[in-house]
This record gives structure tokens, C-alpha cells and sequence, in this order.
């Protein structure tokens, strides 16, 4: 980042208006700074260039805190099934995320079942169809209207029965302010355990990477109403850098697992924090 | 809220009848805090604050209002004047043919929106036609086409890769129809995938609507600045309609996306429903921004 000369308050002014305009939030920027100023003086630090290297430094930190070692998504736990529900806001990549990950497990020779568990949206359960049989996966579904848990627990029921080995739930949009739409996740969550105990092992919020600062109020209500295990953060193939990530790390303790970079079903990644805090800057 | 915290950093002052020079210094912050965390992009933010503290120093303070919510009613009536829509109303008639086009990021609820605006413009007498262009995602035509079934409004739809084709026919068919609001469905793009903005250029050629409206998450973040831009400047649209409001967003893009485009909001989705689309109102936006 091209900073001036000089380790003044005008360098951190610049630095603290780098992270608000990624999206960071005024709280987290201004704790990142404060940290940021502290270690600085600490170490008596006069070029900016080492200033910037403290500032990657803090910010790694936020996100390895009490997991130092990145595991891989596509390597979970030999279960079967290995459970993973997405979640979130409407529009947000979900749907595309299943697929996409569907077929990255499906290359690796596991068994994959989706669940259609979107059962309300116009042509959600055909949409899902076609990213079922792209990846080359099976798909429960049913017809449209029916509800939703009575089709996530015969998935789930039906992957238990068969031995699958990885089973993708798939459920509609929702706004985390609408209580009913929030009970109808705690219902689908309770049959999902109904059907397999230990399940789901995976609660995954799918955050779209241009979302501001009601990410934070997204992760905290869904967090509420069924234990998030990680961010899926959508769209990082556009502009916006995802810097709401840091405050939902820092406050939530929810990890980034997943990064989606496009539209094609090869555009999935496991999450990487050294890669993304580097893109943060550039 | 800004008025309680302002009004915190007020307490221990003696009304003076005038806003000084240090009272506006001490609420800066505070402002500025509150339109950040609403997402109002920070350099629109930079400006808008420049603009309170003119307006802001040497006014009077009214005898019912405290000092903290006299400059909140400073910032109150200029998010309002900002985002104010000019009275924007779309002009619909009877006997002629009005094209309007949707366009906006993945996701924004574009498809959506078409389907709820020819549903409130045949509430009015209205005879409205849909045209899905959008040739890329799974099942996207399929979900324009049960949308049209439930709201009982005819589909455009052809076998073709190519957005000019579809486009083509549907102005066929909408002329020969009768029909007098023909909407088109667009895919979902990115302002920075060069081909996909082409593409949606020349749909405008050779459609010219009448209006082009960017459709918006109202959750969108600092980034609203840049998209918004870049898609006016590609295709100089003419209203922005602004979605999922029923959430908790405070929705600050609709000041960033209206300063750096000057174009007015002028609908806000309020749920997924067909019904749920109303009128952009200034002031209820202006309230809830500031939280
Ligand atoms: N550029 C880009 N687009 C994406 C990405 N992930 C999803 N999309 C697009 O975002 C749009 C919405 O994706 P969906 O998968 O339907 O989102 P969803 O969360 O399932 O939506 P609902 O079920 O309606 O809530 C589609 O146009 C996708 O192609 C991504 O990583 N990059
Ligand atoms: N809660 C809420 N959801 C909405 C609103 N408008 C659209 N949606 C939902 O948002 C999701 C995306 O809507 P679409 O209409 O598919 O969005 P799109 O812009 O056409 O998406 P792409 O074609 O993939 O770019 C769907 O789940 C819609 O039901 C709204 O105002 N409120
Ligand atoms: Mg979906
Ligand atoms: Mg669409």
C-alpha cells in the first residue's frame, strides 16, 4: 500500500481509512489501529513500510486466533455421513456454493447426496437440480410447497440408510429478522438431528463478500437460532474485500471456511487467512 | 441512536439559543460514526459532513429541541434533501409501449423485482409482458416463467444463447400483443467482467428502453460506490430500485448509490412476496439510516 514517509497520526488516519473502506466497520478499525499504535511505540518502530507489516501481522492474528491451522474443507472427518447445512440471507450464493462444492467432493470419490431443502422460491428446487447433475451427485427432492424439514429429514434419514458419505443441505433464503423463517431453521435443525444425531457437523453461513456491516447482525441472529460453524464468503471475484469477516471472527469466534470466485462450478476455495489479508491491501 | 448520543455529549452544556462552533466539532464524530455503520460509503460521509457543518454553525437552536437533536435534525433534513426522488414516477400509458430493463449485481433480486413491478402496473390497467435474457443461471428462465404463472403474466423466453435474439422476439410478440410494459430480466454481473457489461450494453441498443433500473441489496457495503458507478457509466441507468429492506440493513448504499450517480431511488423491495414492493420514501430511508 503506498503510505507516506513517516510513522505520524496521518499514517494511521490513512491505514484506519483503509479498513473502513474494506468493509471493517468503525469498531474493529478503530481497535485494529489502537492494537496497531500500541505495538508500534512497544517497539519503537519508525518505518512505516515494518508499520504495515504489524498492521498484516495484527490482522492475521484476528483470524488464526484459536485456529492456528487451516483444515481443509473437503477433508472432514471420515463420517457417514459428514453433514453440512448452508444458511443465510436471500441471494447471498448458497445454492451455488452446493453445487460447486458437491463436485469438489465428488472428484475426490466421495458419495455425495443434496438435499433440496428450498421448497418455497420459484424454481429453487430446479436450480439446485441442475448443480445436482453438473457435479455428477444425487439429489433428494420433492415438489415444490412441501415442507422443508419433512424433506431435509428424509434426506438426511435416506443418507444414513445408504452410507453416503457427504450430505449438502440446501435451504431457502431468509431474513434473520423474521421470527417464523428463524423458528422454521431451528425446526429444520431439529429433524436433521432427528434423522443422524451428531448432525448437522457443519452449519455454514453464506455471506455475500459486498455485504456492509449487517453481515454482523446476519451471523449474530443465526448464530442464535442454530450454531454457525463457519462463513462461506461469496462474490470475492468482484471489488469488495470482505472486511466484515474481522468482526464477526473477533466477536462471534466464526470462521471464514470457503471462498466462492465466480460462477463456475470450479470457483470454490478452501479459505486461506495469509492470501486473504494479503488481497486486503492490494 | 445518534440523538441520544449526541444528546450525551450535550448534557452537561448551557443552551446558548445557537449552535457553536465547538458543539458541531464534538457531534462530528458521532455523525460520522453513525453514517459509517450504516454503511454509507466513507467518502460520501466526507462530504456530507462538510455540508452539516456549513449548514450546522450559527443555526438556532428551537426552544423545544436540545442542542444534540437540533443537529439531528440538520443531518435528518439533509439525508433527506440528498436522497430526495425528485418525484420520479414511471410514465406507463395505456396506448404505447414502455420497455424497462433490470440490471445489477448476482443476486440483487432483479428477477424478482421484475415479476412484482408488472404485478403493481397491472393492478393499474396495465397490460405487462416479461422477457427472460437471462441465459447463464440454472434455472433462471424456468424462475421468471413460474413467476409469470403465479401472476398470471405472459413470458417471453427463447432457445438462444443470445440476449439480441430474445430481445427481438419479445418486441415482436409485445407489439403484436398489445402488451404496453415490456420488462426484461438480465443476468447477474460483475461491473469489472468486461464481456457481461457488453453484453448488457448492446441489450440496451437494441431494446432502447425507456427506463433501466440497477437493482440493489440494501445491504451492500462501502463497494455500493464503485458498482453503482461503474454500471452508470456503462449504461447511464435511470432509477434504482433498492431490495430486502425487510431485513435489518440499515441501507446507507441508497445515499452512496444516489451521490455518486444522482439517479433516484424509486422502489424499495420489502419482502419476497409479489405484493412486497412499495415507493421509495426519502425520509422513512433517512431515518433508518441514522439508525
Ligand atoms: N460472481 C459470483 N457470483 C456468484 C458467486 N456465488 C454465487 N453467485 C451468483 O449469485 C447469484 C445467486 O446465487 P444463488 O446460489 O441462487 O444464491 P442463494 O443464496 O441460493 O439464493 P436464494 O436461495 O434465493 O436465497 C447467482 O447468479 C449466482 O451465479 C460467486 O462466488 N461469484
Ligand atoms: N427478503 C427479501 N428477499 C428478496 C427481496 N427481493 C428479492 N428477494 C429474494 O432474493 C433472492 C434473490 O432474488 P432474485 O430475484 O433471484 O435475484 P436476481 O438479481 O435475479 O439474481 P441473479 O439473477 O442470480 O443475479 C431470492 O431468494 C428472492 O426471493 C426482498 O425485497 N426481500
Ligand atoms: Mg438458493
Ligand atoms: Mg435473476
Amino acid at each position: 500500500v503506498k503510505v507516506r514517509g513517516v510513522v505520524d497520526d496521518q499514517l494511521y488516519e490513512d491505514l484506519e481509512e483503509i479498513l473502513i473502506k474494506n468493509d471493517c466497520g468503525t469498531e474493529m478499525a478503530e481497535r485494529i489501529i489502537t492494537s496497531l499504535r500500541k505495538e508500534v511505540k512497544e517497539d519503537r518502530i519508525t518505518d512505516p513500510e515494518v508499520v504495515q507489516i504489524y498492521l498484516v501481522d495484527i490482522m492475521q492474528n484476528i483470524l488464526f486466533k484459536d485456529i492456528p491451522d487451516e483444515s481443509d474443507f473437503f477433508q472432514p472427518p471420515a463420517l457417514q455421513p459428514y453433514v453440512i447445512a448452508f444458511v443465510g440471507v436471500n441471494g447471498t450464493g448458497k445454492t451455488t456454493t452446493i453445487g460447486k462444492v458437491a463436485n469438489r467432493f465428488a472428484q475426490s470419490g466421495k458419495k455425495v447426496l443434496i438435499v433440496a431443502g428450498d421448497t418455497f422460491r420459484a424454481a429453487a428446487i430446479d436450480q439446485v437440480a441442475i448443480w445436482a447433475e453438473r457435479a455428477g451427485v444425487h439429489i433428494m427432492r420433492s415438489e415444490p410447497e412441501r415442507d422443508p424439514a419433512s424433506v431435509i429429514y428424509d434426506g438426511v434419514a435416506s443418507a444414513v440408510a445408504k452410507k453416503y458419505d457427504i450430505v449438502l443441505i440446501d435451504t431457502a433464503g431468509r431474513q434473520h429478522t423474521k421470527e417464523r423463517l428463524m423458528k422454521e431453521l431451528q425446526k429444520i435443525d431439529r429433524v436433521i438431528k432427528k434423522a443422524c444425531p451428531e448432525a448437522p457437523h457443519e452449519t455454514i453461513l453464506v455471506v455475500d463478500s459486498t455485504t456492509g456491516q449487517n453481515a454482523i447482525s446476519q451471523a449474530k441472529h443465526f448464530d442464535e437460532a442454530i450454531k454457525l460453524t463457519g462463513l462461506a464468503l461469496t462474490k470475492f471475484d468482484g471489488t469488495a474485500k470482505g472486511g466484515i469477516i474481522f468482526n464477526i471472527k473477533q466477536n462471534l469466534e466464526i470462521p471464514v471456511r470457503l471462498l466462492g470466485v465466480g460462477e463456475q462450478i470450479e470457483d470454490i476455495e478452501n479459505f486461506h487467512t495469509v492470501r486473504f489479508v494479503k488481497a486486503f491491501f492490494t | 441512536s445518534l440523538s441520544e448520543r449526541l444528546d450525551s455529549i450535550f448534557r452537561n452544556l448551557k443552551g446558548s439559543g445557537y449552535l457553536t462552533e465547538q458543539n458541531i466539532k464534538d457531534s462530528i464524530r458521532e455523525i460520522r460514526l453513525a453514517l459509517l455503520e450504516a454503511d454509507v460509503n466513507f467518502k460520501i460521509v466526507k462530504n456530507f459532513i462538510a455540508e452539516v457543518e456549513k449548514r450546522a454553525i450559527g443555526a438556532e437552536v428551537m426552544k423545544s429541541l436540545s442542542p444534540g437533536q437540533q443537529i439531528v435534525k440538520i443531518v435528518h433534513e439533509q439525508l433527506i434533501a440528498l436522497m430526495d426522488t425528485e418525484g420520479f414516477e414511471m410514465k406507463v400509458y395505456n396506448n404505447k409501449l414502455t420497455k424497462i430493463m433490470m440490471v445489477g449485481l448476482q443476486g440483487s433480486g432483479k428477477t424478482t423485482a421484475c415479476a412484482k413491478l408488472a404485478a403493481m402496473y397491472r393492478k393499474k390497467g396495465i397490460k405487462p409482458m416479461m422477457v427472460a435474457c437471462d441465459v447463464y443461471r440454472p434455472a433462471a428462465i424456468e424462475q421468471l416463467k413460474v413467476l409469470g404463472r403465479q401472476i398470471d403474466i405472459p413470458v417471453v423466453t427463447e432457445d438462444t444463447k443470445d440476449v439480441v435474439t430474445i430481445a427481438e422476439s419479445a418486441l415482436k410478440q409485445a407489439y403484436s400483443a398489445f402488451t404496453n410494459l415490456l420488462i426484461f430480466d438480465t443476468a447477474g454481473r460483475l461491473h469489472i467482467d468486461a464481456d457481461m457489461m457488453d453484453e448488457v450494453a448492446r441489450l440496451k441498443t437494441h431494446v432502447k428502453p425507456d427506463y433501466i433500473f440497477f437493482v440493489a441489496d440494501s445491504m451492500t457495503g462501502q463497494d455500493a460506490v464503485t458498482v453503482a458507478s461503474e454500471f452508470y457509466k456503462k449504461l447511464e441507468f435511470d432509477a434504482v430500485i433498492l431490495t430486502k429492506m425487510d431485513g435489518d440493513a440499515r441501507g446507507g448504499a441508497a445515499l452512496s448509490i444516489k451521490a455518486v450517480t444522482g439517479r433516484p431511488l424509486a422502489y424499495v423491495g420489502t419482502g419476497e412476496k409479489i405484493p412486497d414492493l412499495e415507493v421509495f420514501y426519502a425520509d422513512r430511508m433517512a431515518s433508518r439510516i441514522l439508525g
